[in-house]
């Protein structure tokens, strides 16, 4: 007689956990911007056999971006998920995986990310700031002036933009521009790169060599700036805020 | 059809009750979340 299929795969089952997890491993492993991922919920699986102990799985995963720059040597496990008012973003994912004697691996991925819609924001929170676009004017402003800022106020490696991350404008009560970047160090010192900093080129790929930065611009009623960054690696953190800023 | 439709009527009348406090397995798809959906 026949032995009975095997029953289907929950989503919630430990072989589906094990398996998205390899999953989300891979997909933040092979991003190389914006902020690493973490799981929320897996919405299908399907197990197709190969033969003994040979499994082809597809998952269907809902990720949410987490605080964790992509570059930040955090582990995953200790990125905090964005919260739903900061405007969360969303990654929909289809993952192939194979199964071989209870060994995951990835054959194939393809993501999908989309922030949470505004309306859905205001309606919960009408006070709090939105995603801009990355590519907005007073977004880009911010961000060269919280560089520069954050350049000629520190003796050490002079830092090029790599990529702003994510940034958020708010209009009311104050008009005030939020902005994360990544930034990478240079082989110029901050005095260098006075004379000519487009000569200063980016240093081999390191962790050490990359950090991330948080800007705050107040636009009106008054005008300040202040910059956090935090350099990654082997150089200790670094938590810079200039002086006479909020 | 006038047959199969007696079937599944009687197969309904047949259908044992659920014991109190039964809880019915949750569906196999999709799984819980973990922070919040969207």
């Amino acid at each position: 007689v026949p032995a009975a299929p095997p029953a289907p795969l929950g989503c919630d089952d430990p072989e589906s956990e094990a398996a998205a997890e390899v999953a989300v491993g891979y997909i933040n492993s092979h991003s190389h911007y914006g902020y690493k991922f973490a799981l929320n919920r897996i919405e299908n699986i399907r197990v197709i056999p190969q033969g003994l102990n040979n499994d082809v799985i597809f998952l269907e995963l809902d990720l949410l971006e987490t605080t964790c720059h992509i570059l930040s040597p955090t582990p995953l496990e200790n990125c905090t998920v964005r919260t739903f008012t900061d405007h969360a973003v969303e990654g929909d994912c289809d993952v192939k995986l194979q199964k071989v004697d209870g060994k995951f691996s990835v054959l194939a991925s393809k993501c999908h990310s989309h922030a949470d819609s505004s309306e859905d924001i205001i309606q919960l929170c009408p006070d709090c700031p939105l995603l801009a676009n990355l590519n907005n004017t007073e977004v880009v402003t911010a961000v060269t002036a919280a560089l520069s800022d954050y350049n000629s106020k520190t003796p050490d490696a002079y830092l090029k933009l790599l990529e702003i991350g994510r940034a958020k404008i708010q209009h009311h009560p104050a008009h005030i521009v939020f902005a994360e970047f990544a930034v990478a160090a240079t082989n110029c010192s901050a005095q260098e790169a006075k004379d000519n900093a487009e000569a200063c080129q980016l240093l081999p790929d390191d962790q050490s060599n990359f950090g991330f930065c948080k800007a705050t611009q107040v636009i009106s009623p008054s005008q300040e700036l202040e910059v956090n960054c935090q350099l990654y690696g082997h150089q200790p953190g670094v938590t810079y805020s200039p002086p006479g800023t909020s | 059809p006038v047959a199969k439709r007696a079937v599944a009527e009687a197969a309904q009348h047949n259908k044992v009750p659920h014991p109190v406090g039964f809880v019915p397995p949750p569906p196999p798809c999709p799984g819980k979340v973990r922070h919040f959906k969207i």
